[in-house]
């Protein structure tokens, strides 16, 4: 998983 | 992390307290009608991810369903008022004059310009990132414009610019605890801020200096 890219903010 | 939680807390106290005071008083006054539209946006366009059902948390799918529906209720209370008390209501549509074309269509390049993958959901995420860094610019205009805040305007802003300041030190917080740098989320998220501060230091030198208000 790229960290990056996960979206888990609000 | 505690940075975090509590910058999600005030995002929310914004949202509630406007809510609240609106529900309660039946007054717009002082609220921009376009700001409240365009957070609407924000959150449609950034939470789609709630469709692919790819949940992280139920705090995190919580909120966010939370989000969508308070900004939704939002714009049916403040067209409640429209029926309730026109003459306020046309007041503030008098002074919303901020023509939010010019917020929604740089946004849509910048999306496509900058983003982590050219899918609908990513580009869509990165619109709303944008967005959300000028949404509060009509709210802000229309403040400058009647060179007074009221009490309602003020506690949301000051709410909703905690939120944008607190996030600020998750993201170094997990900067260095994960290694985690999300550099979109960073810049929109400074260059928000900076916008609050220009509020938050034409408040402190106008208001609480006690010399009324008025922004640049």
């Amino acid at each position: 998983v790229d960290a990056v890219t996960v979206h888990d903010e609000l | 992390n505690i940075f975090r939680i509590l910058g999600d807390l005030s995002h929310l106290a914004s949202i509630v307290i406007l809510l609240r005071t609106v529900q309660k008083t039946r007054q717009v006054d002082g609220i921009s009608l376009k700001t409240q539209l365009l957070y609407v946006l924000v959150f449609c366009t950034r939470y789609l991810d709630l469709l692919t059902f790819r949940w992280k948390s139920v705090y995190n799918t919580l909120m966010k369903m939370v989000f969508i529906g308070a900004s939704v209720r939002v714009i049916q209370l403040i067209q409640e008022c429209k029926t309730r008390n026109a003459v306020a209501y046309k007041d503030m549509m008098a002074r919303d004059t901020f023509q939010i074309k010019y917020l929604v269509g740089p946004c849509a390049i910048l999306a496509l310009v900058f983003n982590y993958k050219f899918t609908v959901l990513e580009l869509c995420w990165s619109f709303s990132l944008w967005l959300e860094s000028v949404a509060i610019l009509p709210q802000l205009f229309m403040l400058s414009r009647s060179g007074k805040a009221g009490t309602l305007t003020t506690h949301y802003i000051f709410a909703l610019g905690l939120y944008r300041a607190l996030y600020i030190p998750n993201w170094i917080w997990r900067y260095y605890t994960e290694g985690r740098l999300e550099k979109l989320s960073v810049f929109t998220g400074l260059l928000q801020t900076a916008l609050y501060s220009d509020f938050f230091y034409i408040y402190y030198k106008k208001v609480i200096k006690g010399a009324g208000f008025e922004l640049p």
